[in-house]
């Protein structure tokens, strides 16, 4: 089973 | 005050239908430049970028820059009110709460107006970096979409492989597994069906396919798709908005446990 990552883990909050 | 007036109407409603699904509400940044967009779904694993140039508009007028906070949804039920050849105007006083949008027939005999309420939405506003993408991949959009949907039969996710040669789609689970490769065609000769590779690096990605699928409801917008990706970075699937801007959706990879 592969693990979703998020948008957060690779874009900085602005 | 704000207003933007588009003749070529359905492009907004088909803008509509490419981001109301993934995105249950969302705020229209507008400026001089044009009206932009930028959000992500609910579960933050996929991001929407769509910007709109004010030259697309005709008029397009911005006295100061404006935020618009918009359930969509409520707005797609609207756009649906205007007919494909209808143009669409959309307009915001500098006070107000509320947004308009007007739909004219195009010799002007029918003249319909809807207005709804902005909301107060916070948003989580995302600094994208400017990437070098290792494989640049375009296709044509209806043929992802049908790849994507096949694909969804077999299993939850697709590994995309990118080298040289193609591009490759796989799926696996309970019932087996499907491959689908794509050989780059440059040479066809219509434009829009080309198959193009452009390879600094071969990748290996593993990617969501319930996310792809919202992804492809912008299929409409164009004929060609654009899917950038590098190893262990979020994929990028554009779709060109007619000529006045596009529609770009970034998605988290999947990794292995």
């Amino acid at each position: 089973q592969d693990s979703q990552l998020r948008m957060t883990q690779f874009f900085p909050s602005e | 005050m704000f207003e933007a007036r588009l003749a070529q109407g359905t492009l907004l409603k088909k803008v509509l239908e490419a981001i109301k699904d993934l995105l249950n509400e969302a705020t229209w940044d507008c400026n001089e430049n044009g009206m932009s967009l930028q959000a992500m779904d609910s579960s933050h694993v996929s991001l929407v970028s769509l910007t709109l140039n004010a030259e697309g508009f005709e008029p397009y007028r911005c006295d100061r820059n404006c935020s618009l906070g918009i359930n969509l949804a409520s707005m797609s039920k609207i756009f649906k009110c205007a007919s494909n050849e209808d143009s669409i105007t959309i307009k915001a006083g500098d006070e107000g709460d509320t947004i308009t949008y007007v739909f004219e027939s195009p010799n002007g005999d029918k003249v319909s107006d809807y207005e709804m309420k902005l909301m107060d939405i916070e948003t989580d506003h995302l600094g994208i970096p400017d990437t070098t993408y290792s494989c640049v991949v375009k296709l044509p959009a209806a043929e992802f979409q049908r790849i994507c949907r096949d694909l969804s039969q077999i299993g939850e996710s697709v590994t995309i492989c990118c080298t040289k040669d193609g591009v490759r789609f796989s799926a696996s689970g309970d019932l087996g597994s499907g491959n689908i490769k794509l050989a780059q065609n440059a040479n066809v000769d219509k434009e829009d069906e080309a198959v193009t590779i452009e390879m600094q690096e071969a990748c290996t990605l593993t990617f969501a396919l319930r996310y792809l699928n919202f992804f492809c409801k912008a299929t409409p917008l164009s004929p060609q798709v654009t899917l950038s990706m590098s190893n262990e970075v979020p994929l990028v699937v554009e779709y060109k908005i007619g000529e006045m801007g596009h529609v770009r959706y970034y998605l988290a990879p999947k990794i292995e446990d």
